[in-house]
């Protein structure tokens, strides 16, 4: 039996709105630890990796585990039902056909129920676990966001050039070409405004847009992103939840 | 043009 409270609703939605649309089917593995998925988009390009630990829910219980598979889109019309700052529950028994989600709003005493059908899902699932990686950049994800939709006008890529001490975000297309260049440093007051590049190698590295600008829709969920970069391997970004993490993997471009 | 790749190039399918 599942049985998952999240004090706000608004948790979840803007955890499902960070990925519903670039994956569309998704098996949820609860546990005693949480709820965790793993999902690859159709091109085999990018993936998203969740964790929702159970510090994050006001009430976790989880008696053996389950595997929710939910079409994310059917997921977030019920989930749009629910007001942000309602109670939700998730509660499925152990061999779900279907997750009730509970909506309460305490003050109003008024409770919503609604289900949503289950199915088989058949995904591959990859070993994305041990990767080494050569910069690790921790910036404010709302600047990231915005190099992200400035650049993407000019290119469908986005080269990120990374050195000791600049980060380097470069777009060359048709009509022209723009760089922002982001340099590390501390906020004291505003520590969530500063920018951190640890660096063993620089790297130089090409990205599709089109996936980048999927990727800043978590950017609600945490006010800085982490991006783990290294040469010729996939991308890491990473927006940190209070318990837990929604993380995307973006394969690069490499020049012919 | 650079060329996209797989993500499949990189990881292993469990």
């Amino acid at each position: 039996m599942l049985e998952a409270k999240f004090e706000e609703a608004s948790l979840f939605k803007k955890v499902i709105d960070s990925f519903k649309d670039c994956v569309q089917l998704v098996n949820f593995n609860c546990s005693e630890h949480g709820i965790a998925a793993q999902a690859v988009d159709d091109s085999r390009v990018l993936l998203v990796s969740l964790s929702i630990g159970t510090e994050s829910f006001q009430d976790f219980r989880c008696d053996r585990n389950v595997t929710l598979g939910a079409d994310l889109s059917s997921l977030s019309k019920i989930l749009r039902c629910g007001n942000n700052n309602d109670n939700l529950t998730l509660i499925a028994d152990d061999t779900p056909d279907s997750l009730l989600l509970l909506f309460e709003d305490t003050k109003k005493d008024r409770i919503s129920e609604y289900s949503l059908k289950l199915m088989d899902i058949d995904a591959d699932f990859l070993d994305i676990e041990g990767m080494q990686y050569d910069t690790t950049i921790t910036m404010p994800s709302a600047e990231f966001a915005k190099v992200v939709r400035d650049l993407n006008q000019l290119s469908d890529s986005l080269n990120i050039l990374v050195t000791k001490d600049t980060v380097k975000f470069v777009a060359e297309g048709d009509i022209g070409s723009g760089s922002v260049i982001v340099k590390p440093h501390t906020d004291m007051d505003k520590p969530d405004d500063s920018v951190k590049v640890e660096l063993d190698k620089p790297v130089d590295l090409t990205f599709g847009s089109k996936y980048l600008l999927d990727i800043i829709k978590g950017a609600g969920l945490s006010n800085q992103i982490t991006i783990k970069l290294s040469s010729e391997t996939p991308a890491l970004f990473e927006f940190g939840l209070q318990s837990g993490y929604l993380q995307f993997f973006l394969a690069p471009k490499f020049n012919e | 043009t650079p060329i996209q790749n797989d993500l499949t190039e990189f990881y292993t399918i469990i």
